[in-house]
C-alpha cells in the first residue's frame, strides 16, 4: 500500500489490537483503521510517529460531538433523571453527584426512585446522609412516578437548586420496563416544564458493544442528554463511548473512578484518548 | 446474523467451482467480525479462528456445495465444544457444611445470585445459609436480609463486624451448629487489582476453604473479561463461573473468553432479577447466540 513504506503492517496490527482490546468495537476501529490511509494522502501523517496522535485526534473528534452549552439559564429546580441497566453504578454515581453540587453551594434534594429492589431505597438514604442532603421517598413497591411526582413537588416548595432522581436498573429489552421510565418523565416534564434538564444514562466501563443497544434504546425512551462512564478506575477502558459519541452524537459528560464520594470527575476527552492508549 | 453473511460470501463464489484459500480467509472474516461484534476478546477470537480454519480447509468445505452451511456448522461445533459440557450443580461436599463464596467485579450480581442459589438449593431440600459478607457498600446487608426474608432462608450478618473473615468464619461455625448443609458467602464487589481486597478473598478463603467459589460475571463485559478472569483465577483459584443478565440482548462473547482463559465451566445463568431467575448453562445455546 503506497505511502505505507515506512509504517509496516505489523506496527498497524499493533495499533489495531489496542483499539479492540478498549472495546472500541470492530466497526469503528475499521473507521479509525481507514482514516489512517486518508491521513497519508493528506499528508497529515508522514511517519509511523504520527499514526497515534492522529488517531488520538479522530477519537476527540468523535467523543466531542454535541457536548452541551453549560446551561446556567435553568430556572431552579434543575431537575436529573439518572437512568440504566442493572448493576452499572447508578445511586452511587447520585451520591457523588449530589456531593458535587452540593459542594458548589447549591441546596440539593435525592429522590429515592427505585422502589422495587431490595434495599435501594435504604442504600440511596444512606448516601444522602453521608453528603448531608435529604431523600424523598414512598414505601418500596408504590409506583416511581408517584415518587418522582412527590420530589419535584418537595423540590418546588423547597426552592432547591438542584433534584436528582435515582430510578431502578433495567435492561433496554424489557418492554414494560421502558414504558415505565417514559411514564416517569412524562410526570416529571408535565409538573416542570423542560423537565427533566438532564437526562443521564450511566454506562459501566466493563460493558462491550451491547452499550450501544443501550444508548440507542435508552434515548428512544427518553431524550438523553449525556453519559456517566463508571468504574474507569478498573482495567476496562470503556472505548465504546466512541462509537455512542461518533455513531448517536451522546456527550460523556462524568466519570465514575471509584467507590467513595469524591471519585467523580468531569469528563475530559483528551484524557481520555491518552488513556486508551496507555 | 452469520449464517446470512457466509450465505453472501460464498454466493458470490458460486459456478466457480473449488474454492480457493482466499475465499475460506474471506469467511473466517466474516465469522472474526461476529465474534469481535459478539465482545469475544480479540485473542481468543484470534486463536479460535485459527482452530477452525483448518476444519473449514479440508475436503468437506471444499467440495460442499453449500459451503456457506457447513461454515457456519464447524463454527457452531467448535465453538460449543470450547464453552464446555452442562455442569450445572454444586459439588456437595460428603462433609457438611458444604461452602460456596461468591466474587466478581462490582454490580455484576452477586448478591441477586446468592439468593438465587440458596433458592434453587432449598428446592432441592438443602439447607442453605446466606452469609453477608460485604461490610462495605451501603445496605448491603439490608439487601441480602431483605433477600433471605423473601425466600424464608436464614442469613447470617455480623452488623458490627467490619472483618470479613471473622465473618465467614462465624457462619460457618452457625452452620454446623444449626444443620445448615450450604453457606453461601456474599462478597463486595472489588476489582481484581485491587491488592488488599484480592488478599481478603484469599484469606476468606484460607480460613473456610471453600468447596466452589464461583466467579460472577456481567454477560455484556467486553474484552476486559480475559484479564479479570485471569486474575481472579490466578490470585484466587476459581471454581466455576455465573453469568448474569442474560435476559438482555448480549451476545455474551465474555462467556467464550473466560473459558478459554480459565478453562473454569460455566455453571449457571441468570435470566432475571426475580429469585427464580437461574438456569442451568446450556453451550449450545450460548454459541447461537454469541454468533448472532
Ligand atoms: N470501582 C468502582 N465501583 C463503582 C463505581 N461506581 C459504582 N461502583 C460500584 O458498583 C456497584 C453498583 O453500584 P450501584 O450504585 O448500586 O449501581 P446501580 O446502577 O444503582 O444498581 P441497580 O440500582 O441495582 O441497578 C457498587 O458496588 C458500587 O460501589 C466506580 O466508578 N468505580
Ligand atoms: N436483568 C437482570 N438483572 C440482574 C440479574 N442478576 C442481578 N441483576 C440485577 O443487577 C443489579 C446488581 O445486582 P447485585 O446483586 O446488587 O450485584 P452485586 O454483584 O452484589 O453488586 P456489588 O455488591 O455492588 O458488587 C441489581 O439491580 C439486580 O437486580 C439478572 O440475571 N438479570
Ligand atoms: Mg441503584
Ligand atoms: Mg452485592
Amino acid at each position: 500500500i503506497s505511502g505505507y513504506a515506512t509504517i509496516d503492517s505489523e506496527f498497524l496490527e499493533d495499533l489495531e489490537a489496542v483499539l479492540l482490546s478498549a472495546d472500541i468495537g470492530i466497526q469503528t476501529t475499521n473507521k479509525l483503521m481507514a482514516s489512517i490511509n486518508t491521513g497519508i494522502r493528506a499528508k497529515e501523517i508522514r511517519n509511523p510517529d504520527e499514526l497515534r496522535p492522529y488517531l488520538k485526534t479522530k477519537i476527540e473528534e468523535m467523543l466531542l460531538k454535541n457536548v452541551p452549552e453549560v446551561d446556567v439559564s435553568t430556572e431552579p429546580p434543575r431537575v436529573v433523571l439518572v437512568i440504566g441497566v442493572n448493576g452499572v453504578g447508578k445511586t452511587t454515581t447520585i451520591g457523588k453527584l449530589g456531593n458535587f453540587y452540593r459542594e458548589k453551594g447549591e441546596t440539593v434534594l435525592l429522590a429515592a426512585g427505585d422502589t422495587f429492589r431490595a434495599a435501594a431505597i435504604e442504600q440511596l438514604e444512606i448516601w444522602g446522609k453521608r453528603i448531608g442532603v435529604d431523600v424523598i421517598k414512598q414505601a418500596t413497591g408504590s409506583d416511581p412516578a408517584a415518587v418522582a411526582f412527590d420530589a419535584v413537588q418537595a423540590a418546588k416548595a423547597r426552592k432547591v437548586d438542584t433534584l436528582i432522581i435515582d430510578t431502578a436498573g433495567r435492561l433496554h429489552t424489557k418492554t414494560n420496563l421502558m414504558e415505565e421510565l417514559k411514564k416517569i418523565n412524562r410526570v416529571i416534564s408535565r409538573e416542570i416544564p423542560g423537565a427533566p434538564h438532564e437526562i443521564l444514562l450511566v454506562l459501566d466501563a466493563t460493558t462491550g458493544q451491547n452499550a450501544i443497544s443501550q444508548a440507542k434504546l435508552f434515548s428512544a425512551a427518553a431524550p438523553v442528554t449525556g453519559v456517566v462512564l463508571t468504574k474507569l478506575d478498573g482495567t476496562a477502558k470503556g472505548g465504546v463511548v466512541v462509537s455512542i459519541g461518533g455513531e448517536l452524537g451522546l456527550p460523556v459528560l462524568w466519570i465514575g473512578v471509584g467507590e467513595g464520594i469524591t471519585d467523580l470527575r468531569p469528563f475530559d476527552p483528551r484524557e481520555f484518548a491518552d488513556a486508551l492508549f496507555g | 446474523g452469520l449464517a446470512d453473511k457466509l450465505q453472501q460470501t460464498f454466493k458470490k463464489l458460486r459456478g466457480r467451482g473449488k474454492l480457493s484459500e482466499n475465499d475460506i480467509n474471506d469467511a473466517m472474516r466474516e465469522v472474526r467480525v461476529a465474534l469481535l461484534e459478539a465482545d469475544v476478546n480479540f485473542k481468543v477470537a484470534k486463536d479460535f479462528i485459527a482452530q477452525i480454519k483448518s476444519r473449514a480447509t479440508g475436503q468437506e468445505i471444499l467440495q460442499s456445495l453449500t459451503p456457506g452451511q457447513h461454515v457456519v456448522k464447524i463454527v457452531n461445533e467448535e465453538l460449543t465444544a470450547l464453552l464446555g459440557g452442562t455442569q450445572s450443580r454444586i459439588t456437595i461436599s460428603s462433609r457438611p457444611p458444604t461452602v460456596v463464596m461468591l466474587v466478581g467485579l462490582q454490580g455484576a450480581g452477586k448478591t441477586t445470585t446468592a439468593g438465587k442459589l440458596a433458592s434453587l438449593l432449598k428446592k432441592q431440600n438443602k439447607r442453605p445459609l446466606l452469609v453477608a459478607g460485604d461490610i462495605y457498600r451501603p445496605a448491603a446487608i439490608k439487601q441480602l436480609q431483605v433477600l433471605g426474608e423473601q425466600l424464608q432462608i436464614p442469613v447470617f450478618a455480623k452488623e458490627d463486624s467490619r472483618d470479613p473473615v471473622a465473618i465467614a468464619k462465624a457462619a460457618v461455625e452457625h452452620a454446623i451448629s444449626y444443620a445448615n448443609d450450604v453457606v453461601i458467602i456474599d462478597t463486595a464487589g472489588r476489582l481484581h487489582i485491587n491488592e488488599t481486597l484480592m488478599q481478603e478473598l484469599k484469606s476468606i478463603k484460607q480460613t473456610v476453604k471453600p468447596h466452589e467459589i464461583m466467579l460472577v460475571v456481567d454477560a455484556m463485559t467486553g474484552q476486559d473479561a480475559v484479564t479479570v478472569a485471569d486474575s481472579f483465577n490466578q490470585e484466587l483459584g476459581i471454581d466455576g463461573i455465573i453469568l448474569t443478565k442474560l435476559d438482555g440482548d448480549a451476545r455474551g462473547g465474555a462467556a467464550l473468553s473466560i473459558k478459554a482463559v480459565t478453562g473454569r465451566p460455566i455453571k449457571f445463568v441468570g435470566m432475571g432479577e426475580k429469585l427464580d431467575a437461574l438456569e442451568p448453562f446450556h453451550p449450545d445455546r450460548m454459541a447461537s447466540r454469541i454468533l448472532g
